[in-house]
């Protein structure tokens, strides 16, 4: 048997609805660890994973592990008819491999609605993507920052073209574009002090300068769902896609890899 | 014009 339960308001809603951006169905793994998730957006540019350890649920209970093809885009719109403080409960028994049955329950027990969701096949939105541990050294650069710098980056650079260049060195971490409306270069220095600054950028490591194009318009799921945390980190390499990550209580996280047009080495855009 | 790339040029299916 597989059954969680949450109270409404938490996170989950928030990142279903921010998928909806890239898919519409999504493979999801359950395990008595948490449950993860995978999706991969139509045109193969971004790749979505997500690992909802169990701490991060009111209760939580996987017996087996199962893998579960599930119609996102009904699920959210389920969820979406709930009311704040409602309890959710996702239920699937090993008697019924067909369905899964998501539960509201108001507050004060009055009202009951439920759902019984047909699985579907969404084994095509499965990548094998290495353990991030062993990625991890593929990127020259890690820098964390407060997600609502990112979201506000995401917003202004939006307005003029969709090719933006990430660029970092040691000092500074930029972001810029240029169209026929003008151009918007956002820059942000380092915090490297010992007692960063709430609001500051945080350089994990660099190995020399480096830059990264990418189209935005690819961004917009990433920068929804950046919203519902602190801080995201980003992660720039020359041989793997852009990362970028938030996370979810103490394990748990949501990783965007996003396919880059160019990335360059050993310069950054001026 | 120009050529997107796509994540399964870095990563496999599974």
């Amino acid at each position: 048997m597989f059954e969680l339960k949450m109270v409404k308001g938490s996170t989950l809603q928030g990142v279903l609805e921010a998928i909806l951006d890239l898919v519409n169905v999504a493979n999801v793994d359950c395990s008595s660890e948490g449950f993860s998730l995978q999706a991969l957006d139509t045109e193969h540019v971004v790749f979505l994973s997500l690992f909802f350890p169990s701490e991060a649920f009111q209760s939580y209970r996987c017996d087996e592990d199962r893998s579960m093809g599930i119609a996102i885009a009904d699920m959210v719109d389920f969820l979406r008819s709930s009311n704040d403080g409602d309890i959710i409960t996702i239920k699937a028994t090993d008697q019924n491999l067909e369905d899964i049955t998501i539960t509201l329950e108001s507050p004060d027990k009055i009202k009951t609605m439920a759902i019984d969701l047909r699985l579907v096949d969404a084994t095509s939105q499965c990548l094998k993507i290495p353990d991030w541990n062993d990625m991890e050294s593929d990127y020259q650069a890690i820098f964390c920052m407060p997600s609502e710098e990112f979201r506000l980056n995401c917003k202004s650079l939006s307005v003029i073209d969709d090719d933006v260049v990430i660029s970092v060195n040691e000092e500074v971490i930029s972001f810029s574009t240029k169209g026929e409306s003008g151009c918007v270069n956002i820059s942000h220095v380092m915090n490297k002090t010992d007692k960063p600054e709430k609001a500051s950028v945080i350089l994990t490591h660099a190995r020399g300068p480096l830059s990264l194009t990418l189209n935005w318009r690819y961004m917009k799921s990433c920068a929804k769902v950046s919203k519902l945390f602190d801080q995201v980190k980003i992660g720039l390499s020359t041989k793997r896609p852009l990362m970028v990550e938030c996370q979810i209580v103490e394990k748990g996280y949501i990783r965007y890899f996003v396919a880059p047009l160019k990335a360059e080495e050993g310069k950054t855009e001026t | 014009g120009r050529k997107q790339p796509t994540i399964t040029n870095y990563f496999g299916r599974a």
